[in-house]
């Protein structure tokens, strides 16, 4: 699949972390986003989003980051989260 | 689904619109009643009730709905029409728990096909999961998922999936089967949402419930409704006002003359399910909310000529329908559709009972109740005797008020009929 471009990779970063799917970044950590991490992520949202989970950024999943849809994080942090699995 | 951390301990939680939208085309009363039908499609599955308080009350509800835009005093600001649309806040005792904001920004329709504008009913029923205490679900049919998903449909028949009715009940259970008979007809679905009108003319003073003293009162369907003056209000079944505001008599009851100021005595008819409504000295039939014919003469029911009717019910015991003036009743045999012989008859018959009630009706339980001011008394089923302990204030029980003031000064329960027998009472002229 096309590599997508820098931009969209931070871009892309920045909406995970914003709902939940990245934990968020600590300056002193630095703690790298390793891509194993980076594509569960893309999962996971692409999963919320009823996509084809390719664990990539490609153009369709960067579009449905910007859909309308609530404020709210998807991935609530684990310790308040009681995730039911079929 | 996905459960957040937090639940609400009570089971009765109140609502109010801080702000309505100002670049939408909804009214205020349009807003809040999709408001009202959001937070119900959580309340059937759950059997948590909701409550809107007044904009007046100085208490602050528990979930406070605003229409803001951008940056709000939140840590979540708006981003323009599209992007983010709304958000709200897990139960909790932080005064912002359970409070619901909608992107002003965007254009919040109603009704129209998908595509145009952002569907506010969709997007309330989405927040309110959230306000109590659903997190984000991925599952395909499920309200809770992240992105807008378009319009769901009418709000009176909007139902949740069942993952999100899975969801909602780990954390409040299920919705108590309610104590009553299965109503045998579906509560009448309320008046279709007004179109969408220019922002409402102030509102018409309308009457306090708990004030009392209706003039009809009757259970249609399984929920009763209280009638007073052009005003009325209706009691479901779980004893949930649908509204603590009344609904206006003429725009649901669809084709009572507007000559009609106010209903006297009303009854939902057994055998067919109509119901009828008294004025004067004429009633009418509505199926459903839809008149059916024109006005027809009491006397068609057994009374004299001209006269008016104070209550009206039927009794299930024996189908008849008792209709009740001052201190005398009549009583009509449905099946035989005529009046029967021998009437009227002295209410004394209905031991304990006032005269001159304002109406009576049979509960959903078979329980007969005589009303009358904010009194009610009690004939528990097929009994003619009221309960020792009648009257009760009414308030408390049927329309979420106070009991009336214990001051000397209010007005006390009016005497109830005498015993059968030789009245020895000396009347002096200020009993």
């Amino acid at each position: 699949a096309q590599q997508p471009a820098a931009q969209d990779v931070s871009l892309g970063v920045d909406w995970l972390t914003r709902y939940g799917y990245l934990p968020p970044p600590h300056p002193a950590q630095a703690q790298l986003q390793n891509p194993a991490k980076l594509r569960d992520a893309i999962k996971v949202m692409q999963r919320f989003a009823g996509l084809p989970e390719t664990g990539i950024l490609d153009p369709v999943t960067m579009a449905t980051m910007h859909k309308p849809r609530c404020s709210l994080p998807d991935v609530l942090g684990v310790a308040g989260l009681v995730r039911r699995r079929r | 689904y996905a459960l957040s951390s937090s639940v609400w301990k009570k089971r009765t939680l109140t609502w109010r619109v801080q702000s309505f939208p100002q670049s939408s085309a909804l009214s205020q009363q349009t807003v809040r009643s999709l408001m009202h039908h959001a937070l119900t499609a959580w309340g059937i599955e759950s059997g948590l009730k909701f409550q809107e308080m007044d904009s007046q009350s100085p208490a602050e509800p528990d979930i406070l709905i605003d229409f803001a835009r951008a940056y709000h005093q939140d840590s979540y600001p708006f981003d323009g029409q599209g992007g983010t649309l709304a958000h709200a806040f897990f139960p909790g005792e932080h005064s912002i728990s359970g409070d619901t904001h909608f992107d002003d920004e965007e254009i919040w329709t109603f009704g129209s096909k998908d595509g145009e504008g952002t569907d506010l009913f969709a997007v309330a029923v989405h927040e309110f999961g959230h306000a109590l205490g659903l997190g984000h679900s991925s599952a395909p049919d499920s309200i809770m998922r992240p992105f807008y998903q378009g319009p769901v449909g009418h709000p009176t028949e909007y139902r949740l999936s069942q993952d999100d009715r899975e969801g909602l009940q780990q954390l409040y259970g299920k919705a108590p089967q309610t104590p009553y008979d299965e109503p045998t007809r579906k509560p009448l679905a309320p008046p279709p949402l007004p179109p969408a009108l220019p922002p409402d003319r102030p509102s018409l003073p309308v009457p306090d419930r708990c004030d009392g003293n209706f003039d009809a009162i009757a259970n249609i369907r399984g929920e009763t409704f209280f009638f007073k003056g052009p005003w009325f209000w209706r009691l479901q079944p779980s004893g949930q006002l649908v509204s603590p505001r009344p609904a206006r008599l003429h725009r649901f009851w669809e084709g009572l003359p507007a000559q009609v100021k106010v209903i006297q005595a009303a009854y939902a008819r057994h055998r067919d399910g109509r119901i009828l409504l008294f004025s004067g000295s004429e009633f009418w039939v509505f199926q459903d909310r839809r008149l059916e014919g024109a006005a027809r003469p009491l006397a068609e029911l057994g009374l004299p000529p001209g006269e008016k009717v104070d209550a009206v019910f039927s009794w299930p015991l024996n189908g008849k329908t008792y209709l009740v003036q001052g201190q005398r009743y009549w009583r009509y045999d449905e099946a035989a559709a005529r009046p029967d012989p021998g009437y009227p008859r002295d209410l004394s018959l209905w031991e304990g009972a006032p005269h001159t009630p304002d109406d009576v009706t049979v509960s959903n339980t078979g329980d007969t109740y005589f009303f009358k001011g904010v009194y009610y008394w009690r004939f528990p089923k097929g009994s003619v005797k009221a309960e020792p302990d009648s009257p009760k204030p009414m308030g408390p029980q049927w329309l979420d008020c106070p009991a009336p003031s214990a001051d000397p000064h209010s007005p006390r329960p009016p005497k109830a009929t005498l015993k059968p027998g030789p009245c020895n009472c000396q009347c002096e002229i200020n009993q």
